[in-house]
């Protein structure tokens, strides 16, 4: 199942 | 002090509309450059990136550096009192507890003035380095609110695939699936219906549908809408406006 991810995942600093 | 004509108080009209459902608090940072908004959705997964550059406005002035801490409902609420025709000016002070909203009819002698008190508002600006895209799509932003709309009342993931021949939207849900498939196409009399499609990689990606939904509420401030893709990375949605752009940065979902 997909996850939903967040984009603090990709931008360090959110 | 800052000082924002603009020749139609739609565009702020429409610029509120399109990100009021995604964030309900946010800085509008104010420099000789124009104004700026950043923001980032309650679930971290949607970001907000907003320039009404100088030339958008009639007449501006801001001499200094002003951050206007403005709760979206509340001055969505005044903004819509505003004739879509009317003149729109902003006022404020250099360390304000308010901003001023004025409108003017343009036939009649009306002048309405509003005053939305100021939030302090923790800004905690991200820069957002130049991202490497795979691919991508620039089509008419209507036909991609559309597709939006349609696929989401199947299922609340909506996959987004890019090949070098097509784009595909495709969703797939309890009771059934479905999908629309795009070919690249130039239209010569109205190059914004126009598709476009550019690839480097092909595209496999999966987004939550109720961000995308909310994204193209920012479809009536642009003909077109160019989505920025790239391998289990944010996605770039942007429409652009008369000088600056709105731009919304989503996170994709995938397998752990």
């Amino acid at each position: 199942h997909h996850q939903q991810q967040t984009l603090g995942r990709f931008f360090s600093s959110l | 002090m800052l000082e924002g004509k603009f020749e139609e108080s739609s565009l702020m009209k429409k610029v509120v509309d399109a990100i009021k459902d995604s964030v309900k608090l946010c800085n509008f940072n104010c420099t000789e450059h124009g104004v700026t908004v950043q923001a980032v959705d309650d679930s971290r997964v949607l970001l907000i990136s907003l320039l009404i550059g100088e030339a958008s406005f009639e007449e501006y002035r801001c001499d200094r550096n002003i951050t206007l801490g403005i709760d979206l409902e509340s001055f969505n609420k005044i903004i819509k009192n505003g004739n879509s025709s009317d003149f729109l000016t902003l006022i404020a002070e250099d360390s304000p507890d308010n901003v001023l909203i004025i409108f003017e009819d343009k036939k009649k002698d009306r002048v309405s003035e509003y005053s939305l008190k100021l939030m302090d508002l923790d800004s905690d600006f991200l820069q957002i380095d130049d991202m490497e895209f795979d691919a991508t799509i620039t089509m008419p932003s209507s036909e991609f609110a559309k597709i939006t709309r349609d696929l989401k009342t199947l299922s609340e993931s909506l996959q987004i695939i890019v090949t070098k021949e097509n784009v595909k939207f495709s969703s797939d849900g309890d009771f059934g699936t479905g999908n629309v498939v795009l070919k690249g196409f130039v239209d010569m009399d109205k190059p914004d219906e126009s598709i476009k499609i550019d690839m480097a990689r092909p595209i496999n990606l999966t987004f939550g549908a109720k961000y995308i939904a909310d994204i193209v509420k920012g479809t009536s401030l642009s003909e077109s809408v160019t989505i920025k893709l790239a391998d289990k990375s944010p996605a770039l949605f942007e429409y652009k406006l008369p000088s600056g752009f709105l731009r919304f940065y989503l996170a994709p979902k995938f397998d752990e």
